[in-house]
């Protein structure tokens, strides 16, 4: 079970979780803007804007991340924005958040001049985790731990990230014993998502050059 | 726009400012 100081924590990063969204003007564009590959480009660009600057704010909410140091907590949101921000579009994509208009993001997603060497393995893995059946729960826990993970390059001090990241995952770790009773190696396919995860910010840079030149 | 910054200069301001409003 969940200790009260675990449920307490757990209903802290989820209704803040919930509170992320992206300014209404620019969603609205979503449906209204026209449907050229310019278009799309520029829309989607002004969505990841926005997008990075509403994980920021998640992030300034996670208990004790405030407290680090600065060029850490710049090191630890640059590390994991893309791989943050991944999660988040799967979550929108499997439960198709807001209604109808996910399929027109993914539309505007594949007619943006972007390469389907990129856009293929991207909604495959939003597949793979639509398949895990995660609850809201799982993903605003393991966008957390994504954040606060101390191994990303250019952290000076490891050691404080580790102790914030740990009482996420510990939390994570009960839930999905109590979530998904039936499959006990849930915990360990959520943690095995988060490998592939890495392998995406590594293609990404390479993916917005190619996207640029197109 | 905010959309030429880079990823960095995005969260550095955003890190500074409130975006929540």
């Amino acid at each position: 079970e969940l200790t009260s100081e675990q449920q307490g924590l757990l209903h802290y990063i989820m209704d803040s979780y919930n509170r992320q969204c992206i300014p209404q003007y620019i969603t609205r564009k979503l449906l209204q803007e026209d449907f050229s590959a310019e278009e799309n480009f520029l829309l989607l660009t002004e969505m990841a804007t926005s997008h990075v600057q509403v994980l920021v704010e998640f992030t300034k909410k996670l208990p004790g991340f405030q407290t680090l140091d600065h060029e850490d907590q710049i090191a630890l949101l640059k590390g994991s924005a893309v791989e943050a921000m991944f999660l988040r579009s799967a979550e929108i994509f499997n439960r198709k958040m807001p209604h109808g208009h996910a399929d027109l993001l993914e539309e505007r997603i594949r007619n943006s001049g972007m390469s389907n060497d990129y856009i293929t393995p991207m909604f495959n893995f939003y597949k793979s985790l639509g398949e895990l059946k995660m609850t809201q729960e799982e993903y605003s826990l393991l966008t957390a731990v994504v954040i606060l993970t101390p191994d990303r390059q250019y952290i000076k001090d490891k050691e404080s990230v580790e102790k914030l990241q740990e009482p996420l995952l510990d939390v994570l770790q009960k839930l999905c014993q109590v979530q998904h009773p039936e499959n006990p190696q849930h915990f360990a396919r959520l943690l095995g998502r988060l490998t592939e995860l890495r392998t995406f910010n590594h293609h990404h840079a390479e993916m917005l050059m190619s996207w640029r030149v197109n | 726009p905010a959309s030429n910054l880079g990823l960095e200069d995005i969260i550095r301001k955003a890190l500074m400012g409130n975006f929540d409003d």
